[in-house]
Protein backbone atom coordinates (compact mmCIF):
# COMPACT_ATOMS: atom_id res chain seq x y z
CA UNK A 1 0.00 0.00 0.00
CA UNK A 2 1.13 3.16 -0.84
CA UNK A 3 0.11 6.79 -0.63
CA UNK A 4 -1.38 6.95 -4.39
CA UNK A 5 -2.96 3.62 -3.50
CA UNK A 6 -4.50 4.44 -0.97
CA UNK A 7 -5.86 7.67 -2.37
CA UNK A 8 -7.16 6.32 -5.37
CA UNK A 9 -9.24 3.88 -3.22
CA UNK A 10 -10.55 6.68 -0.86
CA UNK A 11 -11.41 8.62 -4.35
CA UNK A 12 -13.27 5.32 -5.11
CA UNK A 13 -14.92 5.32 -2.09
CA UNK A 14 -15.97 9.25 -2.26
CA UNK A 15 -17.61 8.70 -5.27
CA UNK A 16 -19.82 6.18 -4.52
CA UNK A 17 -20.81 7.35 -1.32
CA UNK A 18 -21.70 11.30 -2.94
CA UNK A 19 -23.76 9.67 -5.64
CA UNK A 20 -25.63 7.44 -3.03
CA UNK A 21 -25.60 11.10 -0.87
CA UNK A 22 -27.05 12.64 -4.23
CA UNK A 23 -29.96 9.65 -4.78
CA UNK A 24 -30.85 10.20 -0.81
CA UNK A 25 -30.62 13.59 -0.23
CA UNK A 26 -32.78 14.43 -3.78
CA UNK A 27 -34.74 11.56 -3.72
CA UNK A 28 -34.14 11.66 -7.08
CA UNK A 29 -31.71 10.20 -9.80
CA UNK A 30 -32.30 11.98 -12.69
CA UNK A 31 -29.32 12.81 -14.38
CA UNK A 32 -27.65 9.39 -13.26
CA UNK A 33 -27.32 6.96 -15.82
CA UNK A 34 -28.82 3.03 -14.50
CA UNK A 35 -26.90 1.61 -17.35
CA UNK A 36 -23.21 2.86 -16.02
CA UNK A 37 -24.28 1.92 -12.59
CA UNK A 38 -25.45 -1.71 -13.77
CA UNK A 39 -22.25 -1.98 -15.49
CA UNK A 40 -20.36 -1.21 -12.06
CA UNK A 41 -22.24 -3.74 -10.59
CA UNK A 42 -21.61 -6.52 -12.84
CA UNK A 43 -17.44 -5.34 -12.65
CA UNK A 44 -17.22 -5.68 -9.04
CA UNK A 45 -19.76 -9.52 -9.44
CA UNK A 46 -16.90 -10.61 -11.74
CA UNK A 47 -13.93 -8.99 -10.26
CA UNK A 48 -14.38 -9.93 -6.56
CA UNK A 49 -15.23 -13.32 -7.19
CA UNK A 50 -12.25 -14.46 -5.35
CA UNK A 51 -13.94 -12.74 -2.15
CA UNK A 52 -14.53 -16.93 -1.60
CA UNK A 53 -11.24 -18.67 -2.85
CA UNK A 54 -8.60 -15.93 -1.46
CA UNK A 55 -8.16 -13.95 2.10
CA UNK A 56 -5.58 -10.95 0.92
CA UNK A 57 -6.59 -8.54 3.67
CA UNK A 58 -8.76 -7.77 5.88
CA UNK A 59 -8.78 -4.21 4.10
CA UNK A 60 -9.15 -5.84 0.73
CA UNK A 61 -11.56 -7.49 2.20
CA UNK A 62 -13.83 -5.09 3.40
CA UNK A 63 -13.52 -2.86 0.49
CA UNK A 64 -14.77 -5.42 -1.91
CA UNK A 65 -17.56 -5.51 -0.17
CA UNK A 66 -18.05 -2.39 0.48
CA UNK A 67 -18.42 -2.00 -3.52
CA UNK A 68 -20.56 -4.58 -3.76
CA UNK A 69 -23.12 -3.70 -1.65
CA UNK A 70 -23.21 -0.40 -2.63
CA UNK A 71 -23.36 -0.99 -6.48
CA UNK A 72 -26.68 -3.27 -5.49
CA UNK A 73 -27.67 -0.46 -2.90
CA UNK A 74 -27.50 2.14 -6.30
CA UNK A 75 -29.21 0.03 -8.36
CA UNK A 76 -31.71 -0.70 -5.93
CA UNK A 77 -32.66 3.04 -5.46
CA UNK A 78 -32.84 3.78 -8.92
CA UNK A 79 -34.75 0.55 -10.47
CA UNK A 80 -36.93 0.28 -7.44
CA UNK A 81 -37.28 3.27 -4.44
CA UNK A 82 -36.98 6.13 -7.34
CA UNK A 83 -37.56 4.43 -10.36
CA UNK A 84 -40.16 7.33 -11.26
CA UNK A 85 -37.33 10.10 -11.19
CA UNK A 86 -34.68 7.35 -13.39
CA UNK A 87 -34.11 9.63 -16.60
CA UNK A 88 -35.13 6.56 -19.16
CA UNK A 89 -35.86 8.28 -22.75
CA UNK A 90 -31.86 9.89 -22.09
CA UNK A 91 -30.21 7.04 -20.93
CA UNK A 92 -30.63 5.29 -24.00
CA UNK A 93 -26.89 3.61 -24.45
CA UNK A 94 -26.63 0.11 -25.43
CA UNK A 95 -24.67 -1.87 -23.14
CA UNK A 96 -24.36 -4.86 -24.89
CA UNK A 97 -22.21 -3.35 -27.06
CA UNK A 98 -19.69 -2.47 -24.24
CA UNK A 99 -19.99 -6.34 -22.47
CA UNK A 100 -19.82 -8.55 -25.52
CA UNK A 101 -16.32 -6.99 -26.97
CA UNK A 102 -14.74 -6.97 -23.37
CA UNK A 103 -16.02 -10.16 -23.07
CA UNK A 104 -14.75 -11.37 -25.89
CA UNK A 105 -11.35 -9.43 -25.22
CA UNK A 106 -11.05 -11.10 -21.72
CA UNK A 107 -11.30 -14.39 -23.83
CA UNK A 108 -8.73 -13.61 -26.21
CA UNK A 109 -6.21 -11.65 -24.02
CA UNK A 110 -5.95 -12.60 -20.51
CA UNK A 111 -2.98 -13.66 -17.60
CA UNK A 112 -4.26 -17.66 -17.94
CA UNK A 113 -7.50 -19.16 -19.56
CA UNK A 114 -9.21 -19.88 -16.62
CA UNK A 115 -12.71 -19.19 -15.18
CA UNK A 116 -11.56 -16.56 -12.51
CA UNK A 117 -9.24 -14.95 -14.66
CA UNK A 118 -10.97 -14.53 -17.29
CA UNK A 119 -13.92 -13.13 -15.67
CA UNK A 120 -11.05 -10.93 -13.92
CA UNK A 121 -9.60 -9.37 -17.10
CA UNK A 122 -13.27 -9.28 -18.13
CA UNK A 123 -14.22 -6.89 -14.98
CA UNK A 124 -10.60 -4.52 -15.81
CA UNK A 125 -11.90 -4.04 -19.61
CA UNK A 126 -15.54 -3.21 -18.54
CA UNK A 127 -14.66 -1.37 -16.01
CA UNK A 128 -12.35 1.05 -18.11
CA UNK A 129 -15.52 1.53 -20.42
CA UNK A 130 -18.32 1.62 -18.12
CA UNK A 131 -18.48 5.31 -17.31
CA UNK A 132 -19.50 5.75 -20.95
CA UNK A 133 -23.48 5.45 -20.70
CA UNK A 134 -23.17 8.20 -18.48
CA UNK A 135 -20.85 10.22 -19.99
CA UNK A 136 -23.37 10.00 -22.88
CA UNK A 137 -26.48 10.64 -20.68
CA UNK A 138 -24.82 13.97 -19.98
CA UNK A 139 -24.30 15.10 -23.34
CA UNK A 140 -27.34 14.19 -24.33
CA UNK A 141 -28.84 16.45 -21.79
CA UNK A 142 -26.12 18.88 -21.81
CA UNK A 143 -25.61 19.62 -18.33
CA UNK A 144 -24.60 17.76 -14.84
CA UNK A 145 -26.24 18.77 -11.10
CA UNK A 146 -22.78 19.63 -9.37
CA UNK A 147 -22.62 16.22 -6.97
CA UNK A 148 -22.92 14.69 -10.18
CA UNK A 149 -20.22 16.37 -11.45
CA UNK A 150 -18.26 15.80 -8.10
CA UNK A 151 -19.28 11.88 -7.96
CA UNK A 152 -17.73 11.56 -11.73
CA UNK A 153 -14.73 13.69 -10.47
CA UNK A 154 -13.79 11.79 -7.68
CA UNK A 155 -14.50 8.48 -9.66
CA UNK A 156 -12.12 9.08 -12.91
CA UNK A 157 -9.60 10.26 -10.03
CA UNK A 158 -9.55 6.91 -8.83
CA UNK A 159 -7.86 5.22 -11.67
CA UNK A 160 -5.62 8.15 -12.64
CA UNK A 161 -4.49 8.10 -9.23
CA UNK A 162 -3.95 3.86 -9.91
CA UNK A 163 -1.59 5.02 -12.79
CA UNK A 164 0.73 6.86 -10.38
CA UNK A 165 -0.18 3.92 -7.78
CA UNK A 166 1.18 1.08 -10.85
CA UNK A 167 4.27 3.98 -11.59
CA UNK A 168 5.35 3.54 -7.92
CA UNK A 169 5.29 -0.07 -7.84
CA UNK A 170 7.02 -0.49 -10.77
CA UNK A 171 9.71 1.42 -9.64
CA UNK A 172 9.70 0.50 -6.04
CA UNK A 173 8.76 -3.35 -6.26
CA UNK A 174 9.07 -4.43 -9.84
CA UNK A 175 5.51 -5.02 -9.97
CA UNK A 176 3.50 -4.31 -13.00
CA UNK A 177 -0.03 -5.58 -14.66
CA UNK A 178 -0.08 -4.71 -17.81
CA UNK A 179 -3.70 -5.68 -18.22
CA UNK A 180 -5.02 -3.43 -15.60
CA UNK A 181 -2.11 -0.71 -16.61
CA UNK A 182 -3.73 -0.76 -20.16
CA UNK A 183 -7.21 -0.69 -18.98
CA UNK A 184 -6.55 2.07 -16.34
CA UNK A 185 -4.90 4.20 -19.01
CA UNK A 186 -7.95 3.77 -21.47
CA UNK A 187 -10.48 4.56 -18.42
CA UNK A 188 -8.54 7.90 -17.24
CA UNK A 189 -8.62 9.18 -21.12
CA UNK A 190 -12.41 8.70 -21.65
CA UNK A 191 -12.85 11.26 -18.10
CA UNK A 192 -10.26 13.72 -19.40
CA UNK A 193 -12.53 15.81 -21.30
CA UNK A 194 -15.38 15.85 -18.26
CA UNK A 195 -11.85 16.83 -16.01
CA UNK A 196 -11.54 19.86 -18.24
CA UNK A 197 -14.66 21.04 -17.85
CA UNK A 198 -15.01 20.09 -14.08
CA UNK A 199 -12.02 22.21 -13.89
CA UNK A 200 -12.63 25.22 -15.51
CA UNK A 201 -16.37 24.83 -15.00
CA UNK A 202 -17.47 23.42 -11.22
CA UNK A 203 -14.92 24.20 -9.29
CA UNK A 204 -15.21 28.02 -10.15
CA UNK A 205 -18.96 27.63 -9.18
CA UNK A 206 -20.64 27.42 -12.14
CA UNK A 207 -22.96 24.64 -13.22
CA UNK A 208 -21.40 21.80 -15.64
CA UNK A 209 -22.84 23.19 -18.96
CA UNK A 210 -21.87 21.50 -22.21
CA UNK A 211 -21.02 24.13 -24.99
CA UNK A 212 -24.40 23.93 -27.41
CA UNK B 1 0.17 -9.94 -19.79
CA UNK B 2 -0.13 -9.70 -16.17
CA UNK B 3 0.65 -11.58 -13.27
CA UNK B 4 -2.34 -13.70 -12.62
CA UNK B 5 -4.59 -13.95 -9.56
CA UNK B 6 -4.50 -13.38 -6.68
CA UNK B 7 -4.40 -9.59 -6.59
CA UNK B 8 -3.91 -7.34 -3.85
CA UNK B 9 -5.80 -3.84 -5.49
CA UNK B 10 -9.42 -3.59 -5.98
Amino acid sequence: MNIFRLAGDLSHLLAIILLLIKIWKTRSCAGISGKSQILFAVVYVSRYLDLVTTFISLYNTLMKLVFITSSFATLYLMYVKFKATYDHNHDSFRIEFLLLPCFVLALLINASFTPLEVLWTFSIYLEAVAILPQLFLVSKTGEAESITSHYLFALGSYRALYLLNWIYRYYAEGHYDLIAIFAGAIQTILYCDFFYLYITKVLKGKKLQLPA
Amino acid sequence: YGSGLPKDEL
